[in-house]
């Protein structure tokens, strides 16, 4: 919240739209904002009404550079749009950098996305720390639901909740990465560092960044979808591949391989296998294991296609992990194996677990 | 010694970032090493944005100041 907790003295707010970007037609941008002030009614007692002439508590204008209130935009990129706490005067007013390209799909800036945050700000929301609020300050396109946990846990804080609040089903908030009890959904290296996908984010380890980095999975790689199941890189094709239920995805860095996604089947896993928990690739040997429940497989990348004599039971071939496998990494000659809040260190050369750590003390919790 | 052209660049970009968002005072840093209060306002930034507070111009900070966001400062002093 803005200090004082700064909030609209009645729920019934107006607006108006004064100007109008060339980009959308004018039934778009209307959509947009209406769209926008919607997802705040949803969920607070809040209503708001259109003026089409006159002073409104909330009007919205599209202007570039100096446009009128001493703060000015930037013109492309970098500041997309700015509005102002709820007040008097220019209180409430919200502003959108025209020399920006407004759209209505994920080519360029969303501009319902955009409205929804900087009408957040026109009602008393400030920034949230959290990457995957609405009330983030970086831009990020994303699809479903736009108000994550956070964003409602504070606009209720200052309205209260929508009486008839529809069921809405708000973004998970962000995961801790220090919670005991956090568990990963797949792991893998990428080109020397690591990353940890949990939910709809990633962290991302680097050998000389020991404070890792957690990131938006679609903000990254925006073709992926929001849930991973398993990951492992092959060093020597420089490819990651990405499971999430069927279909695995194949990515060179930032981009995705063409001919990607493709079904899970194409690996020679049974039509039966619907997910694969975990995938590692194990450097030096070529071979790539795939774990479901309690089997595993071996993929060898030379020849493209599954060992003989797969699936077999985790535990005969790696004593000491008797659970099924969340995730797991290759490193330094080790093999790891998360499951829940635990992590078990599998030694290749003792041929069993040989040590038993907390899952998140990857992230130096 | 004279900062490479490069650095200034990333420099004065940080300094205009950290005076918009995060209310560092106009004027008082020299342009000479990191002064305190520039200092304590990335490491603000890091804070916020839960990269390595470090209080240094690193590249994942400089990264963050690149991206397209909205212009509303990130700390509450709202002037």
């Amino acid at each position: 919240h803005f200090p004082r907790d700064l909030k609209w003295q009645n729920n019934n707010v107006t607006f108006r739209i004064l100007n109008y970007t060339p980009d959308l037609t004018k039934s778009d941008v209307d959509r947009a904002i209406r769209t926008a002030l919607n997802v705040w009614s949803d969920v607070t007692p809040l209503t708001f009404k259109k003026l089409q002439n006159g002073i409104a508590d909330i009007m919205i204008s599209f202007g570039s550079k100096e446009h009128g209130d001493y703060n000015p935009f930037d013109g492309p990129d970098g500041l997309l749009a700015h509005a102002y706490p709820p007040g008097q005067g220019i209180g409430g007013d919200t502003h959108f950098d025209e020399d920006e390209h407004w759209t209505k799909d994920s080519s360029a800036y969303n501009l319902f996305i955009v409205a929804a945050h900087e009408l957040g700000h026109a009602l008393g929301m400030s920034h949230s720390t959290d990457a995957g609020a609405l009330m983030y300050p970086i831009y990020s396109y994303s699809t479903g639901f736009v108000l994550a946990e956070d964003d409602i846990e504070g606009i209720q804080a200052l309205y209260g909740p929508n009486p008839d609040q529809k069921k809405v089903k708000p973004k998970p908030d962000a995961p801790d990465k220090c919670d005991p009890m956090l568990s990963f959904d797949a792991t893998t290296e990428l080109r020397g560092e690591t990353i940890i996908f949990k939910d709809r984010f990633y962290w991302r380890l680097h050998p000389q960044m020991p404070e890792p980095e957690q990131t938006l999975i679609q903000f990254t790689w925006p073709s992926l979808p929001n849930k991973v199941d398993a990951a492992y890189e092959n060093p020597e094709k420089d490819m990651v591949i990405i499971f999430s239920g069927i279909r695995m995805w194949a990515l060179n860095g930032y981009n995705l391989v063409d001919g990607y996604p493709k079904y899970i089947h194409k690996l020679g896993l049974p039509k039966t296998v619907r997910k694969v928990d975990a995938a590692v690739h194990i450097k030096g040997t070529g071979k790539t294991l795939l774990f479901t429940d309690e089997e595993y497989w071996s993929y060898d990348e030379a020849t493209g296609t599954m060992d003989s004599g797969y699936p077999r039971i985790i535990e005969d071939d790696f004593p000491g992990m008797d659970d099924e496998v969340d995730a797991a990494l290759y490193q330094h000659g080790y093999l790891y194996f998360f499951h829940g809040h635990v992590q078990y260190e599998y030694s290749y050369t003792a041929r069993k677990v040989i040590r038993i750590m907390w899952t998140n003390s990857i992230l130096n919790c | 010694l004279p900062l490479p052209s490069e650095n200034k660049d990333n420099w004065l970009q940080a300094e205009k970032y950290l005076r918009r968002f995060y209310g560092l005072p106009a004027g008082l840093q020299g342009r000479q090493g990191t002064s305190g209060a520039f200092k304590t306002k990335i490491k603000e930034m890091q804070s916020f944005f839960k990269l390595k507070v470090t209080g240094n111009l690193d590249d994942n900070t400089l990264e963050f100041m690149n991206l397209p966001r909205c212009g509303v400062p990130d700390i509450g002093e709202y002037n």
